[in-house]
């Protein structure tokens, strides 16, 4: 029996919007410690893991690890159903093939039961080691997620190099190149608009543009966005999400031949 | 000329 409340539904919706156009079908795996994702896109590129901590929900029942395959346009399409201050529910008994979704509304005058097929997928996890990273940076999330839409314009990837300088985000094109330099600046208002460059090393590392454009498609979940640099590695780009858990994206560099 | 990594040469299946 697995039964999980979650009072701010709306997380549940944006966690929906940011991975269902990069991976098709995924296991969603419930154990005591929360309910997780990982799963890779097709090309196996692109990696998103993603933690909603028990703790975080305010009813959390799961009598012994589950995983539920799901597709997660359809998953998304049902969710879409849930009203933004709805509460949703999710609930499914041993062994059945179906989940409901179920959306109350904040005065509790509507409540909706939408149940969807389950799907038998062979997921593919991998073991992501702790690494030491030589950079990392932490940055207002929507800031990124403008440059990568605005780099698009006009390259298909992106080298992301950090120095003592700053973090610099370039790409070139038919029409011509562009530069981006975003300097340390904790000297703001609010912490959550401060750009925060941790350095042990400079790293440059090039990147596909189209991915870091599906990423920021979880800016709605964070005010700010951490990546992680080390060269011959992936990048990770990561979403916290409040009081619950994260959204991180893994990313394989570009491989000089 | 660079080539676009795959995820399995960085991480091991789990």
């Amino acid at each position: 029996m697995l039964e999980l409340r979650l009072v701010q539904g709306s997380l549940l919706k944006k966690v929906l919007e940011a991975v269902k156009d990069l991976v098709n079908d995924a296991n969603f795996d419930c154990s005591a410690t929360g309910f997780s994702l990982q799963a890779m896109d097709s090309s196996h590129v692109a990696l998103v893991a993603l933690l909603l901590r028990s703790e975080g929900f305010e009813h959390y029942r799961c009598d012994r690890n589950i995983s539920m395959g799901m597709n997660l346009g359809n998953m998304a399409k049902m969710l879409k159903c849930a009203g933004n201050d709805d509460i949703i529910t999710l609930k499914a008994d041993d062994g059945s093939d179906v989940v409901t979704f179920m959306f109350e509304s904040p005065t509790q005058d509507k409540i909706a039961d939408f149940e969807m097929k389950l799907m038998d997928i062979d997921s593919e996890h991998l073991g992501i080691p702790e690494a030491e990273y030589h950079a990392i940076v932490r940055m207002p999330s929507s800031e990124f997620a403008r440059i990568c839409k605005d780099l698009s314009s006009i390259g298909d990837t992106v080298v992301i190099s950090v120095t003592k300088e700053g973090v610099k985000f370039s790409t070139r094109g038919d029409i011509g190149t562009a530069n981006i330099v975003c300097r340390q600046n904790t000297t703001v208002d609010k912490p959550e608009e401060a750009t925060v460059i941790e350095m042990n090393e400079p790293v440059s590392l090039t990147f596909a543009l189209r991915y870091f454009n599906s990423f920021t498609k979880a800016t709605p979940l964070s005010n700010t966005v951490t990546l992680s640099l080390s060269s011959e590695l992936p990048v990770v780009v990561e979403y916290k999400i409040a009081e619950m858990g994260y959204i991180r994206f893994y990313l394989a560099p570009k491989i000089e031949d | 000329k660079s080539s676009q990594g795959r995820l399995e040469s960085f991480f091991k299946p789990a």
